[in-house]
């Protein structure tokens, strides 16, 4: 057999829909499309193994590197506490993935302060409550209705006089669409710079993995309002692929940090390319 | 927008006379493109375009209308078609309580639409009575009550009990309360879990709900008919609530819901707070899909 560059028609139209399907989108899909069809006529192969190998990396290089994908809970020299915000729209998972954060530090020997700044939403604070028992971590929150800027700043405050090592601020969902929100948004955090200068010093989005194309709408507003440095998809554990996170980790440059694959403490996994490429053409 | 783009491409239409297969390639092609982008699913695009085509062959290109205004029509009034034209209502049932049972996926907005509902429908004069059945997840049952204080509505749960025990109590409490209608929200699951599926199962065959409801987060993608047709298949629902209508995705997946399983969408969510919830107008949708 001699090696070829070229890929079969059918085959390409395949790719394409397994694509579509998982929710990659239609213009990225064709971007993905037309730089594999590159690479293989660059490199040429013989077998269909050797096709297979190529386009699953050349997908997975999409992904920004995750520094941390070896040591998902690195804190690095010097930076205590360690402060993570959390957000994102409506019902993604950022509360139930913050319960399971605290976990995994607090079982890496870490002290964890969990903030409860969702101040908005019907019985948020005793959700975050039941996560803190669970994790066995403090949790630093106020009544109903509160300025969620307060309680950012109180948690941040409380772990420095305690000199704990890590905090989380779980914050209300928002629409992006929704300015006031996103303002309240900026507030928080210009609070948390306030009872610490380099803090936060890590803001996850979080993403619902059944998200379609709005999830690159998600992550530009939320990332022009206050720059987001990593993304957590959650819900892997149904049928939906998460596709939208190879164009998100490309709009705004960021590192998939964790997966969610489902709703009890341990069902957070720190994010595997190569893993998530596979998933994705079983 | 699609007319736009469409008027770009189809301006060596005029003069042409006629729409044929040759000179609407490319407008379908970009007809195709904004309807994945809106999240339809993409086998409900091939079949949408497929419909599209058909109805365009032939056309005369009428001069009052640019040619991409006419494609657009077409499309425009098949969406509107597919989506629905008759306004659908919640079945009540000629003896009270009424049984409207809540399912769907982790977070689409059941608890909240069932505060919502009730809301609408003690505004309309009925006494409606929430029941608490979701025992998994932490506080759900506290977010209920807390909803139903709001709007000084009961919410009814156990906190002993398991769900499908929830669900027929709350029945026998509505009716020595004399509640005419009975609201169960249920937990988030995935289509493909089995024991949650088979929890909504024998929730629905032990109360026999008269109308079961199934929420679906509007900015869902291609999921969308991998999840209702699970659910469709397994409990049968009534209808479907899209919620979180207030943001700006496109909402395709109401395309894709209605034209595979064939339910009707009868609200739809357009905010956080309990007042939050309209009803469905296709033609609002289709021009939302459409962008
Ligand atoms: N199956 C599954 N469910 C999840 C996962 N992560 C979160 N959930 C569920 O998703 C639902 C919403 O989770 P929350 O943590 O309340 O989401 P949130 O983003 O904090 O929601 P808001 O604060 O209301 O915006 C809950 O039922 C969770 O149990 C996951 O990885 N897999
Ligand atoms: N903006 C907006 N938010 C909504 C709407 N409906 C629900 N939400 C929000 O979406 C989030 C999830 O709503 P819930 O009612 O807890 O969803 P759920 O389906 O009961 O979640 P689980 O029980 O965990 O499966 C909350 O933050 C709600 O306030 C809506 O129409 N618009
Ligand atoms: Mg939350
Ligand atoms: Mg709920």
């Amino acid at each position: 057999i001699s090696a070829t560059g070229k890929i079969d028609e059918n085959f390409l139209e395949q790719l394409e829909e397994i694509f579509i399907r998982a929710d990659v989108g239609a213009e990225a899909t064709q971007t993905i499309i037309e730089n594999i069809k590159k690479k293989v006529k660059e490199v040429r192969y013989e077998t269909q193994e050797e096709l297979q190998t190529i386009i699953r990396e050349q997908l997975a290089s999409i992904f920004v590197p995750n520094k941390y994908e070896e040591e998902p809970l690195t804190i690095p020299e010097g930076i205590k506490p360690y402060v993570i915000m959390v957000v994102g729209v409506n019902g993604a998972g950022k509360t139930t993935t913050i319960g399971k954060l605290a976990n995994r530090y607090k079982e890496a020997g870490k002290e964890v302060f969990i903030g409860a700044a969702d101040t908005f939403r019907a019985a948020a604070n005793e959700q975050l409550e039941v996560w803190a028992q669970r994790a066995g971590v403090k949790i630093i929150q106020q009544k109903q209705g509160s300025d969620p800027a307060a309680v950012a700043f109180d948690t941040v405050q409380s772990a420095q006089s305690k000199n704990a090592d890590v905090v989380i601020i779980d914050t209300a969902g928002r629409l992006h669409t929704k300015t006031h929100l996103m303002e309240e948004l900026k507030k928080i955090k210009r609070a948390i710079q306030k009872s610490h200068s380099t803090a936060p010093h890590e803001i996850l989005l979080v993403l619902d993995s059944t998200t379609g194309q709005n999830a690159l709408q998600q992550a530009k507003l939320f990332n022009e309002v206050v720059g987001v440095t990593g993304l957590i998809l959650t819900k892997l554990d149904g049928t939906a692929k998460g596709g939208i996170v190879f164009a998100v980790s490309r709009l705004i440059n960021v590192p998939v940090r964790y997966i969610g694959v489902g709703e009890q403490m341990d069902d957070l996994q720190p994010f595997n390319s190569k893993k998530f490429v596979e998933a994705l053409f079983s | 927008t699609l007319t736009q783009k469409l008027d770009t491409v189809l301006h060596k239409l005029r003069g042409q006379g006629r729409i044929s297969e040759t000179n609407i390639a490319e407008s379908l092609r970009e007809v195709r493109l904004a309807l994945l982008d809106a999240d339809v699913n993409i086998q409900v695009v091939k079949d949408f375009i497929d419909t599209v085509q058909k109805k365009s062959l032939g056309q005369e290109v009428i001069t009052s209308l640019s040619p991409g205004q006419l494609i657009v029509k077409i499309i425009y009034d098949e969406l509107v078609k597919l989506l629905g034209t008759e306004k659908e209502e919640i079945q009540f049932s000629t003896t009270p309580p009424s049984i409207i049972m809540v399912v769907g996926l982790q977070g689409s907005g059941k608890t909240t639409f069932s505060g919502k509902l009730a809301n609408l429908l003690k505004s309309k004069g009925k006494n409606p009575l929430l029941v608490a059945a979701d025992t998994y997840r932490p506080a759900a049952i506290d977010q209920l009550e807390t909803l139903g204080k709001t709007i000084d509505v009961p919410v009814f749960t156990n906190r002993k009990e398991k769900p499908l025990s929830i669900a027929k109590q709350s029945i026998d409490h509505a009716r020595s309360t004399m509640r005419d209608v009975v609201i169960i929200d249920t937990a988030g699951r995935l289509a493909i879990d089995e024991e949650m599926m088979q929890e909504v199962e024998s929730i629905k065959k032990s109360v026999q709900p008269d109308e079961i409801l199934f929420v679906v987060d509007a900015m869902i993608g291609q999921d969308a008919v991998t999840t209702a047709k699970i659910f469709n298949e397994r409990i049968n629902f009534d209808g479907v609530v899209l919620t979180k209508l207030d943001g700006d995705t496109r909402g395709g997946a109401a395309l894709s819901i209605r034209s595979i399983v064939q339910k009707p969408i009868k609200f739809i969510g357009v905010g956080e707070k309990l007042d939050a919830l309209e009803l469905f107008y296709p033609e609002r949708m289709a021009s939302r899909i459409l962008g």
